[in-house]
């Protein structure tokens, strides 16, 4: 439970807002246009209007004491770097900042960002992914090549069972569990017939992963 | 390996077109403003200028082939409806359209889009779950509460080993892996003396999870 300042409320910054509240913290909404801080008034406990390149604003708001801010604000660059500025300058432990290019992305490393996110990249990458392997709905990866995958099905294996599938002795890959809706099966997962709209939680290497992708 | 077109050359489709070639697959980038086409004319094979509002250009284009198509228009909401129509109707399989806000959601899924993307809103929910759990480097959902994790190692912890930590017991918590740079520990997992900048790997329910976070 902490102390969260979000700084900028477009699309990104609104989320991070309100998931944080969400999730049982004190946030600290602010955007210097009034109609967007009327319009989202509803939405939050604590919601402001201010110029957030001014540092004395910044100070004012008493952000030196929060235990992170994140700086949301996307077209206006100076905006952005200069709020950065001010925020590492009050001492704020963990600011983390949207950037918009790579050039953004060198000056803020040499401001002091703690964290520098790009959703439109970050994302970009998850979809191209997804495109490229349409059986992989979800995955993190885990080093060395290994990537735990969350995988659809296709109709050619419903109805045999996991076991018949033999992950580790054909694929040397590893089964975690069966996804059935919002069921997951971890005891008789070996023996549980599939049907269509399951899907397999497996870890293995990617090159593994590939081979039973296939057949899938 | 597939045909794939980029419709709109912003972050997001720029990543996206990148992205897809290097995964071996054939890309058709398009964007109607000829300077960003002749920036970016050296990144890929690929690459005209058009408008995509407009069905006959798709057309002529040849985009009634491909295996699918990415909306990556991002201001421009006419453009961005236009485009989804106008590949639907050529009957592109798989078009997926980045979307700006509920309301643009809710238009696209009308026209027949066969997933939406919402960039700043899906990284604004990871940001949030990050900035909450700060040692939550990654994860996905299994359903059922459960989530696979990787966690960082607070310093409490270091010179135990995992064996020491009593997950099952004391957590529930099952551990998959021991991630040390980029090098994945299964075999000796239990055993290995934990280090500085080690991170767990781990699967178990949501309140469990927390609970481990709470002593790390
Ligand atoms: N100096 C400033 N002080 C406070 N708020 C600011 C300042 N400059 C810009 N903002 C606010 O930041 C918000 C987000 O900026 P902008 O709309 O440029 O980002 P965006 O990248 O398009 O947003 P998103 O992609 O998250 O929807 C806007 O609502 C704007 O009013
Ligand atoms: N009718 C059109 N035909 C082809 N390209 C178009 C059309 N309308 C807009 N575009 C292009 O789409 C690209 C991306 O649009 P825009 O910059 O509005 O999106 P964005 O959401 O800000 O991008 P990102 O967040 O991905 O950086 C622009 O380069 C623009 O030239």
């Amino acid at each position: 439970h902490g102390k969260f300042a979000v700084l900028g409320l477009g699309n990104f910054g609104t989320t991070v807002a309100q998931q944080l509240e969400e999730l049982g913290n004190e946030v600290l909404a602010v955007d210097e246009d009034e109609e967007r801080v009327n319009t989202l008034a509803e939405e939050f406990t604590h919601i402001v209007s201010a110029d957030v390149r001014d540092e004395r604003a910044l100070e004012e708001l008493g952000l030196g004491d929060f235990d992170a801010a994140v700086v949301a604000i996307g077209e206006n660059l100076e905006s952005n770097i200069l709020c950065t500025l001010g925020l590492k300058h009050l001492g704020v432990p963990r600011v983390w900042v949207k950037a918009k290019s790579p050039a953004h992305h060198r000056i803020l490393s040499k401001l002091g960002a703690d964290r520098i996110v790009h959703p439109e990249f970050e994302i970009g990458v998850r979809v191209a992914y997804s495109l490229n392997y349409p059986f992989v709905l979800d995955y993190i990866s885990l080093g060395s090549d290994y990537f735990v995958v969350e995988l659809a099905l296709s109709e050619t294996v419903t109805d045999s069972t996991v076991g018949d599938l033999e992950l580790e002795e054909r694929f040397g890959i590893e089964l975690l569990a069966l996804k059935r809706g919002d069921e997951l099966i971890r005891d008789e997962k070996t023996v549980t017939a599939l049907r269509e709209g399951d899907r397999l939680v497996v870890v293995g290497k990617q090159v593994h992963l590939r081979a039973l992708a296939d057949i899938l």
